[in-house]
């Protein structure tokens, strides 16, 4: 997991 | 997905529940920020325009939803049947510098410079001062009914367990998104003061006072 994003995050 | 972040979600849909529960049994909005809702709605808009371009999951998608269309219903309800019991003097905080800063942090901070990215950015920010016009109408006024307070509380929780998801995903995922994490702990750090008088007077059935 390299996204730095957390977007599944609510 | 942990348990953590389950059970946050959980009362993060649990506060706007009771926040409505709240409106329809007293018919009234009194000691409820019009502002800090309708920062939460520009909030969940500017998040969740993912809806359109990236599917996590059927729950991931029905909460989005959710919050999107609850919080349009609150400010319906806070605008229209409710009006009456709405005091606006006592919604006082100037909301345009929260507007304007979150902007301003959204701009600096954005991992990439696309639209739906910066305004995801910009929903992080928002929703991290979000409550300010809450908690200055709860000073002003200095007591809550004690229905508002449990809203509060569901909502302070909401935020402190996404602290404990973020330190589990660090453990077990290495992953850590420094914009989320160091909102969130601002965010929840504003409900310090909150949750003091809460756990010190509430949960012993008394009513809530500031001191």
């Amino acid at each position: 997991n390299d996204s730095p994003k957390n977007h599944d995050e609510l | 997905m942990n348990i953590f972040r389950l059970v946050a979600d959980l009362m993060h849909l649990g506060s706007i529940l009771i926040l409505l529960l709240k409106m329809f049994t007293s018919r009234s909005c009194a000691g409820i920020s019009f502002k800090t809702q309708a920062l939460y709605l520009i909030v969940f808009v500017t998040r969740y325009l993912d809806l359109f371009t990236h599917f996590v999951s059927v729950y991931n998608t029905f909460m989005k939803i959710f919050f999107i269309s609850s919080a349009g219903y609150i400010l319906y309800m806070m605008r229209v049947p409710l009006k009456d019991t709405y005091n606006k003097h006592l919604d006082a905080f100037r909301w345009e510098f929260l507007l304007g800063g979150a902007g301003v942090l959204a701009l600096v901070f954005t991992h990439k410079y696309t639209v739906i990215e910066t305004l995801w950015t910009y929903s992080i920010f928002l929703e991290m001062m979000a409550i300010l016009p809450q908690l200055l109408q709860l000073q002003r006024t200095g007591e809550a009914e004690t229905i508002t307070t449990h809203y509060l509380f569901a909502l302070g929780a909401y935020r402190a367990l996404y602290i404990v998801n973020w330190i589990y995903r660090y453990e077990t995922e290495h992953h850590v998104d420094a914009i989320s994490t160091m909102a969130g702990i601002v965010q929840t750090a504003l409900y310090c003061d909150f949750f003091y008088v809460y756990f010190t007077r509430v949960l012993k059935g008394k009513r809530f006072k500031l001191p």
